[in-house]
């Protein structure tokens, strides 16, 4: 089965 | 200060509804050119970026940087004590812990006033690359969302595979499975209900239809929902409101299979 991604690494904290 | 009043308190109740089911508390960024919102959900899966320009409003005053911090079941608490064709402003002052919320009915016959308690929410802003996306697809926002549902009876997964053909959204779980295939629709009548795709090469990423869902929520805001993809990063679900500005969201993929 698929796993859940997440969004850290894709954006950049400021 | 903050003054910014919308001629019609729907828009605002739409908008909380939009991203209530992601976000609990989150500060709404307002300057001199609008009030913006940036916010993930506590699982780091998805992001909400919400943009009311000021001139959707009427008047807009903000003549500094002021962060609302606010909670956002208390705000949807108090939004219900507004009529849908109510006239809304909301106040701020810089140094206050409150926000202003007033209510005014058509005729003016009826006027509510609100305080609603602000708190100091400490969020991290995120840059949002500018992304030249592989497929992006312009459909009619029902549509997406009759899709969400009805795939939401077969998984809790969603797979969309996107070609110049068109795009195919489908499920596969323990009842069997299903899918929905829109062809890119150059000649129908309303242009409301056309499927448009632009097309740098092919995509197939799986996502979460529990977050779709939380998503359609939108719905009501636009009659259009863009859909922009590459494989391997995350969608961007855009609804664009009329002379305002925009609800996006971000979803992550699912990775593997």
């Amino acid at each position: 089965t698929a796993t859940q991604g997440r969004l850290d690494g894709f954006f950049t904290v400021l | 200060m903050l003054e910014a009043r919308l001629p019609q308190a729907k828009l605002l109740k739409s908008l909380l509804e939009a991203i209530k089911e992601l976000v609990v508390e989150c500060n709404f960024d307002c300057n001199d050119s609008g009030i913006a919102v940036q916010a993930m959900d506590s699982s780091h899966v998805a992001l909400v970026a919400l943009l009311l320009r000021a001139d959707g409003f009427d008047p807009y005053r903000c003549d500094r940087n002021l962060p609302l911090g606010i909670n956002l079941t208390s705000l949807n608490k108090i939004l219900k004590c507004a009529g849908n064709e109510d006239i809304l402003t909301i106040k701020a002052s810089d140094d206050g812990d409150v926000l202003n919320l007033v209510f005014e009915s058509k005729d003016s016959d009826r006027i509510s006033e609100y305080e609603l308690k602000l708190m100091d929410i400490d969020s991290e802003h995120l840059g949002i690359p500018d992304t030249q996306y592989d497929a992006v697809v312009s459909m009619s926002s029902g549509e997406f969302q009759r899709i969400c549902r009805d795939l939401s009876q077969i998984s809790d997964s969603i797979v969309i595979d996107v070609t110049k053909e068109g795009i195919k959204f489908s499920a596969s779980g323990e009842v069997g499975n299903g899918s929905v295939t829109l062809k890119q629709s150059g000649s129908v009548d309303r242009e409301d209900e056309a499927t448009t795709i632009e097309l740098q090469q092919a995509v197939s990423l799986t996502f979460s239809l529990k977050y779709f869902q939380y998503f359609t929520k939108a719905t009501p805001l636009s009659s259009r929902v863009v859909l922009s993809m590459s494989n391997d990063v995350p969608i961007l679900v855009e609804y664009k409101l009329d002379n305002l500005g925009y609800v996006r969201y971000y979803l992550a993929p699912k990775i593997g299979d």
